[in-house]
């Protein structure tokens, strides 16, 4: 153990242990994590190469394998928790991403969310024993976070009671969803559905897009890798092209919106519903926020604690790099960021599960607030974060560009989320467009509930500079 | 009806307090911009468009302030005064730091004057000294296990040269003693020079 570190342990006046409890949500789950923690890491199956020096390929292939262990892993011991899959896989993946995350992420979500009972009997356990591997199809090549551009078809046709697929134009090509492009064999679809020569809107289906025993893509089927990235080597992100596809009525996600077999559409209770798996990573990205930037600290604190340079009073000797006040003032905010995000994190995911209970209940009331909150804290996070990263790669002087710091990885791996599931600055005017409703409420003289309530007080409220 | 707050710096409360006036008094500001943008006869979506600025400023505005008063609220919860008072360090430095890289906002609207703004920079100083004994223990405390963080600068031994040597050698540059670009490229190179 280094000297300058064990100082730095002798000279904490609090209990780390009881704050990690804190931070994990309590002791039994700091306990149980570290279970699993011990499981991944003493399991020789998870050895692997370094990715630094892998090809992209190498490291697709390493990544492939690691997900298939996984799953084998997961069934063998049992762990069924979706949250204590989550701490599974993220110990497995470290600061990379799953070949088939959006299986875990996006496409089982939102079978259990939108498929109706009969669907939900049909799929899951198709899924859920990965005879079908999934992923999420909504971004086009030429269409992003304004969802209702999405040029995607699917035509119901009484007379086969099937849906027809098409990308009716080049820009309309699905693009970038992960896994997409070699390792899934069904997609979740998000299309504008027509029915009886009337445009519903957007709708999700389920498109099976390789045969599942060969792996082929199946007729109709234009699908593959979109080729290298910033980060993310381990996922194929991909493309896909519909050239009149067809699937059965029942491949439509029918919980909420319908189609009957005569081509009648029946209408959801609230349109926010199709976005509903969106809202639920868009939550889930605010504790990714608060653990990248907890990560980037944690790198940055520890190494400037053990590096020494030049010095403050001339001929002593040099000190920690931390004791100097500039780079304090560059790392501490931004520890207390990572705080910050963590305890959000933490009131955002109990805040997504009471309202998608309250949904299941029938209740849509708080759905609108949710859909706003979700979407700023998302681009408020990801931005402060992303620049967080970097600042403490920064800090850290030319070691913080070796690829061995992990700096680099979590500022590439971490990138991506300031653009999918809505590009940032869409999520804040989407944020914007619920807090000036609920202001124009408010100045009508109406009620407001929830985190916007303060905006009844914004008249009654002049806050007087103190004294100094 | 007019509430006057009085700012406190070192208070929580009476921060969150301010960050909530400045959020309503931006969210204000920006549903003003599209009433004006629509007095000069413009259409609702161009009047949104040309305020799209005061927009994300005023969403920014809104996350900034739950995000003060999440980190507030959580203290109360947090039973052990040991950590109850490192953790408030924190989110007292984390509301400051935000009045200071945002002070046009506060100064603007009246929230803060000039000397508090010179106050807050002065206290931000004090913060950092405070953390300064606890910072390995902060991150420490989240707890990301050497295996899963994968950083040699970040290694909870704190052995970091040894290590960062140890892993230069496995670059699959280091395979051969010469790399054989220098007998494919660089020789024949020399000999035609």
């Amino acid at each position: 153990m280094n000297p300058d570190i064990i100082k730095e342990r002798q000279n904490a006046t609090f209990d780390v242990e009881k704050l990690t409890y804190i931070l994990d949500g309590g002791l039994e789950k700091t306990k149980r994590r570290r279970e699993i923690e011990s499981m991944v890491f003493s399991d020789p199956d998870f050895k692997e190469e370094d990715p630094n020096f892998l090809s992209r390929s190498e490291r697709y292939d390493q990544a492939v394998r690691k997900s298939a262990q996984m799953i084998l892993k997961l069934r063998e011991y049992g762990i069924a928790d979706p949250e204590e899959i989550y701490c599974y896989k993220t110990m497995v993946n470290g600061n990379h991403h799953e070949a088939m995350g959006l299986h875990f992420v996006m496409f089982l979500p939102t079978l259990y969310s939108q498929c109706d009972p009969q669907q939900s009997k049909k799929w899951l356990p198709l899924a859920e024993s990965f005879q079908i591997i999934g992923t999420y199809a909504q971004t086009e090549m030429g269409h992003g976070t304004h969802l209702r551009g999405l040029e995607t078809t699917a035509t119901y046709d009484p007379a086969t009671q099937e849906f027809v697929l098409n990308s009716p134009t080049i820009s309309s090509i699905k693009w970038w969803p992960g896994g997409l492009g070699k390792t899934s064999n069904h997609a979740i679809v998000l299309a504008q559905l027509y029915t009886q020569g009337n445009c519903h809107g957007l709708h999700a289906f389920i498109v099976p897009i390789r045969d599942m025993n060969t792996h082929v893509p199946l007729p109709g089927i234009v699908v593959g890798d979109i080729g290298p990235k910033f980060g993310f080597n381990e996922v194929d992100n991909g493309f896909l092209k519909l050239e009149n596809v067809r699937i059965p009525r029942e491949n439509m996600l029918m919980k909420y919106a319908k189609v009957e077999p005569d081509g009648t559409y029946v209408k959801p209770p609230s349109a926010k519903l199709t976005y509903g798996t969106m809202v639920f990573i868009r939550s889930l990205i605010v504790g990714e926020s608060a653990r990248a930037l907890s990560k980037s600290c944690t790198i940055a604190i520890r190494y400037s604690s053990v590096r020494h340079q030049s010095e403050i009073r001339p001929g002593s000797p040099e000190p920690q790099i931390l004791d100097y006040q500039t780079q304090q003032y560059k790392l501490f905010p931004l520890l207390a960021t990572a705080y910050a995000f963590s305890f959000v994190g933490q009131y955002m995911k109990e805040t997504y599960h009471r309202i998608s209970g309250d949904i299941n209940d029938g209740d849509f009331s708080e759905l609108p607030e949710l859909h706003a909150l979700s979407a700023g804290l998302k681009a408020f996070t990801t931005w402060t974060t992303n620049s967080g990263i970097e600042v403490c790669r920064m800090s850290c002087g030319g070691h913080g560009y070796s690829r061995s710091s992990a700096l680099p990885d979590i500022y590439v791996e971490f990138t991506p989320t300031c653009t999918y599931e809505g590009e940032n600055t869409v999520m804040m005017l989407q944020t914007a467009r619920y807090l000036v409703k609920s202001y124009r409420q408010a100045k009508a003289g109406q009620q407001l509930s929830g985190i916007v309530s303060y905006l009844n007080e914004a008249k009654q409220h002049r806050v007087q500079p103190q004294p100094v | 009806a007019a509430r006057p707050t009085v700012v406190d710096i070192n208070d929580l409360a009476s921060l969150v307090e301010v960050y909530k006036q400045r959020a309503a008094i931006l969210v204000e500001l920006a549903a003003k911009s599209i009433q004006q943008e629509m007095q000069n006869r413009k259409s609702q979506e161009d009047a949104w468009n040309n305020s799209a600025i005061d927009l994300v400023r005023a969403s920014d505005a809104h996350c900034h302030y739950v995000v003060v008063k999440l980190f507030t609220d959580k203290l109360g919860e947090i039973g052990d005064i040991a950590i109850h008072s490192v953790l408030s360090t924190l989110a007292l430095l984390y509301a400051l730091h935000g009045i200071t890289t945002n002070s046009g906002d506060f100064l603007q609207a009246g929230l803060l004057n000039v000397p508090q703004v010179h106050q807050v920079s002065a206290r931000i100083k004090e913060l950092l000294s405070q953390l300064r004994p606890n910072a390995v223990a902060l991150v420490d405390a989240f707890d990301h296990h050497d295996k899963k963080l994968n950083s040699v600068l970040g290694r909870y031994d704190g052995n970091v040269y040894e290590h960062m040597f140890e892993w230069a050698r496995r670059s699959p540059l280091n395979a051969t003693e010469v790399h054989e670009s220098f007998h494919k490229y660089l020789k024949p190179l020399r000999s035609k020079l």
